[in-house]
C-alpha cells in the first residue's frame, strides 16, 4: 500500500489574483508531487494540497516567500488513514 | 450482514461488500429494486446500476451516481444509505412513493469500480480510472473530465500524469462510455445528478463555458430550494451556482454532457466538508452526509416529478 506517512494537507489563502497565479505555479512542478484537493481558482477561495513530507519545506517556504497565508488543514494523513482502517477492522470483526 | 437491515451504514465498505450489499437488498424487494449491468470496468469488473422502479414502460427516470471519483469515499457510502432509504421509505413517505409511481430511479452506488478498488488495496487517494496510457508510464484518467462537453477545452489536462487528464478522446472511458450508452438507449431521463465530495456544493451546467445554460434561472431557484433543505437537518451550508462561477473551469464534465443532451435537471453536488478532513472524513459522519443530502435530491425529485418538459 502507499504509504502517506508525514503527508501534510495546507489549506492556502490566496488574498489577490498574483497569489492565485503563484499557486498555479506550484501546479506545474511535477517533482514535488503534489496533490491539489482542491484547485486555485479565484481569490478567497480556499486552496487545499496534499504535500508529501519530502516537499513541505519547500512549499511552505514557496508560499512564506510570496507572503500567501496558509494553514496546515490535516497534520499526517496517514494517521487518519490508520484510524480510518481500524474503525473498519473493528467493524468487520464485530 | 445477514441483511440490509444488519448492514453497517456508518462504516466504509469495500467494493465486494457494497456489490453483496446490492444483491442482499434486490433478493429482499424484487418487486422494486433490480440490478442492471451496463458494463464492464478496464479491468473487468462488472459496472452495477440499481434500478427502483414500480411498474411502467421506460418511464421518465432520474439517474443518481455516487464515487465516480473513486476516493471520495462518503459518496459510495452515502448511496448505499441512499438504496436502502428508498426500500424503507416507498409505501411509507408520500414524497418517496408518489416519485416513484410516477418515475423510475437509477442509482450507481460505485461509478468507478476499478478506482475504488484500487483505493482499498493500494493507495487511498487514488481518483482516477485505472486504464493505461499509450506512451505514458502513469495510469488513469479523470472519468470527470471524459465527456463529450467542451472535452479537451480549458479546464483538463492532457498530461496523462495528471489528476484531472481528460483521456485521449471523450468517452474512452469504458465507466464513462457505458453510462453515456445507457442515456442515451433509455432516452428518457429527467434528471442527472452527480454526487462527489468534498466542499459542499450544488451546482449546475456549465464548467466548461461561461455561457449560461438556458434554464440557468430555474436551476438556480432548484438548487435554493435543495440547500435549503439539506440545511434545515444539522445547519450544512452549501453555495450553489453554475460549476465555472462557483468552483472553476471544468471541461468534459458529467452534467454538462448531460444537460446538452436535453436533461434539464442536471446537477452535481460536493459533499460535506469545508476544511477539516476533506476526502477523510470520518465514518461517523456518513449517515449525518446522507441524511442531509437526502433532503436535497428529495427536493430535486419532487421538482422534476412536478415539472415534467
Amino acid at each position: 500500500s502507499e504509504d502517506f506517512v508525514g503527508h501534510q494537507v495546507l489549506r492556502i489563502s490566496a488574498a489577490n489574483e498574483a497569489q492565485v497565479q503563484k499557486v498555479a505555479e506550484l501546479q506545474d512542478l511535477e517533482h514535488l508531487q503534489l496533490d491539489f484537493w482542491r484547485g486555485p481558482a479565484r481569490p478567497g477561495s480556499p486552496i487545499d494540497v496534499r504535500v508529501p513530507f519530502p516537499s513541505i519545506q519547500a512549499v511552505k517556504i514557496f508560499l512564506e516567500a510570496h507572503g500567501i497565508g496558509y494553514e496546515i488543514m490535516i497534520e499526517d494523513v496517514q494517521t487518519l488513514l490508520d484510524e480510518e482502517q481500524e474503525q473498519m477492522s473493528a467493524f468487520r470483526a464485530r | 450482514a445477514t441483511s440490509t437491515d444488519t448492514f453497517n451504514y456508518a462504516t466504509y465498505h469495500t467494493l465486494e461488500e457494497i456489490y453483496d450489499f446490492i444483491d442482499q437488498l434486490v433478493a429482499e424487494h424484487p418487486q422494486l429494486v433490480s440490478k442492471i449491468q451496463i458494463g464492464n470496468t478496464y479491468e473487468g469488473r462488472p459496472i452495477y446500476v440499481l434500478k427502483f422502479s414500480t411498474g411502467g414502460n421506460n418511464r421518465p427516470a432520474i439517474w443518481i451516481d455516487t464515487g465516480i471519483h473513486s476516493r471520495e469515499w462518503v459518496t459510495q457510502a452515502s448511496g448505499v444509505w441512499f438504496a436502502k432509504k428508498i426500500t424503507e421509505d416507498y409505501g411509507q413517505d408520500p414524497t418517496v412513493t408518489s416519485i416513484l409511481d410516477n418515475l423510475d430511479v437509477f442509482l450507481e452506488i460505485v461509478t468507478n469500480p476499478d478506482g475504488f478498488a484500487f483505493t482499498h488495496s493500494q493507495n487511498r487517494m487514488w481518483r482516477k480510472t485505472r486504464s493505461r496510457t499509450s506512451g505514458s508510464f502513469c495510469i488513469g484518467v479523470d472519468p470527470n473530465r471524459n465527456w463529450d462537453a467542451g472535452f479537451g477545452k480549458a479546464g483538463a489536462s492532457s498530461n496523462p500524469c495528471s489528476d484531472t487528464y481528460h483521456g485521449k478522446t471523450a468517452n474512452s472511458e469504458v465507466e464513462v462510455k457505458s453510462i453515456v450508452d445507457f442515456v442515451k438507449n433509455h432516452g428518457n431521463i429527467k434528471a442527472f445528478i452527480s454526487i462527489h465530495s468534498y466542499s459542499q456544493l450544488l451546482l449546475y451546467p456549465y464548467g466548461y463555458t461561461s455561457e449560461p445554460a438556458p434554464d440557468q434561472k430555474e436551476l438556480h431557484q432548484v438548487a435554493k430550494s435543495a440547500v435549503t433543505a439539506l440545511a434545515s437537518l444539522y445547519g450544512t451550508k452549501y453555495q450553489y451556482g453554475s460549476i465555472i462561477d462557483t468552483i472553476y473551469q471544468a471541461s468534459g464534465s458529467t452534467v454538462d454532457w448531460t444537460y446538452n443532451q436535453g436533461i434539464k435537471y442536471s446537477f452535481t453536488f460536493e459533499l460535506r466538508d469545508t476544511g477539516r478532513y476533506g476526502f477523510l472524513l470520518p465514518a461517523s459522519q456518513i449517515i449525518p452526509t446522507a441524511q442531509e443530502t437526502w433532503l436535497a435530491l428529495l427536493t430535486i425529485m419532487e421538482h422534476t416529478q412536478t415539472h415534467p418538459y
